[in-house]
């Protein structure tokens, strides 16, 4: 079963088109694992990423590097998943 | 599992076998009204359930799904609700009685049936269909980049690997081509609404071009009427407008080879949420997320009841 231990979902806003440009490309790594949920698209719609633990610093990195702004919007994908999990076993029980 | 639809816990996520056996109560419970219409099957065998709420033979169609996108939780839960919904209001809601005196609405609650399995039992974050995919290792193709209208184009994928991946031929994934046949052998579908989550938006045809669609000025107006339908609950924030001009080009979706078939009122749904939750809206959202759409679905199902074509 595939687990998110560590993984985080980052909500990145871009300022410009190269920065939008920039986000691309780090998109096309896939050696990263990065699951856009939103993809850089345009300015003035958020980007949202789910970046795996072991990406984590280099793709924080990349955004300090490039002046990219970003907040955390899920410190924890498996802890949201394992909440998801237990209030639908609470529910069928 | 619960006895009947009134014991069904609508505040909950739920396996695929509990929601078909939601699909079949209702049924028991409501015959004069509701039927199930099993419009083909998947990949992997299991059944594509369409709900058929009808009050009288040869009558023009309104069809919603949900849940085409597997990970997309929040869609197929609140595609249980409208069921439930539709059952409960019928000869109690005058615009919705209305509408089932002239008008089928048929409603496919899991699109994808076992995308959303694999999400129950192996990867939640799984998106795309199921079937393997021939020298790749990567199995899949986005069911919402593999319709006839702008194929292959700008805005989807030709990798396997991709999340996009837009398949071998249009119309390649069995839970693609079953409402495409559907669609064309009923042949008077008047509305079609497919639901995604989430961006809180609410888009109309086209994604694979920039050319307006013909109907561009009634499908906005129309647009704006649904979102303030659906705002007027809880003041939840959603954009509106073309796919393309909205969020981004794709081509292959749904709603553009809908529109192209005939069908004026083509919409894509983006349910809550913004920045918080994405795919794992918690699940006490479920019903007001639910009640929110289902005002902007009214307005939609009520505006093509008015404006026959």
């Amino acid at each position: 079963k595939e687990t998110f231990e560590g993984h985080q979902v980052l909500r990145i806003t871009a300022n410009n088109e190269a920065q939008i440009t920039l986000l691309k490309e780090l998109s096309e790594q896939g050696h990263l694992g990065l699951d856009f949920w939103m993809e850089p698209i345009r300015e003035s719609l958020p980007i949202d990423v789910r970046v795996p633990f072991n990406s984590l610093q280099a793709v924080r990195a990349f955004l300090a590097y490039n002046h990219i702004e970003y907040l955390v919007m899920i410190e924890d994908v498996q802890n949201l998943l394992d909440e998801e999990q237990r209030q639908m076993l609470k529910s069928h029980v | 599992i619960p006895r009947n639809t009134d014991d069904f816990v609508y505040t909950n996520y739920h396996n695929l076998n509990t929601i078909y056996s939601f699909m079949d109560m209702l049924v028991a419970e409501h015959s004069d009204l509701v039927s199930k219409i099993v419009i083909g099957q998947s990949y992997e065998g299991r059944p594509l359930n369409v709900l058929r709420f009808s009050t009288g033979a040869n009558r023009p169609g309104m069809w919603l799904d949900t849940g085409i996108h597997s990970r997309e939780w929040v869609t197929q839960a609140s595609g249980v609700w409208f069921a439930k919904k539709i059952v409960t209001d019928y000869g109690r809601d005058p615009a919705l009685t209305d509408i089932l005196n002239n008008y089928d609405i048929y409603l496919e609650i899991i699109t994808n049936p076992d995308g959303y399995q694999y999400t129950q039992t192996k990867d939640r974050m799984w998106r795309k269909t199921r079937k393997p995919n021939p020298g790749s290792s990567c199995v899949g193709v986005d069911p919402n980049r593999n319709w006839d209208a702008g194929f292959g184009g700008a805005g989807s994928s030709s990798s396997p690997c991709s999340e996009t991946y837009r398949g071998p031929s249009a119309h390649s994934e069995p839970e693609v081509k079953a409402i495409v046949d559907f669609v064309k052998s009923h042949g008077n579908i008047k509305s079609f609404v497919s639901i995604h989550s989430y961006s809180q938006m609410l888009l109309y045809p086209y994604g694979y071009t920039r050319t307006p669609a013909k109907d561009q000025a009634e499908l906005h107006e129309l647009a704006r009427k649904a979102i303030t339908e659906l705002q007027s609950l809880y003041n939840t924030r959603y954009t509106y407008g073309s796919i393309i001009t909205t969020i981004y080009q794709a081509s292959g979706g749904t709603i553009d080879w809908t529109y192209d078939q005939g069908i004026k009122y083509s919409y894509t749904f983006e349910l809550r949420d913004t920045g918080r939750y994405g795919f794992i809206l918690p699940a006490n959202q479920i019903v007001p997320t639910a009640e929110e759409t289902w005002l902007a679905l009214m307005a939609i199902m009520e505006h093509t009841k008015n404006n026959p074509y």
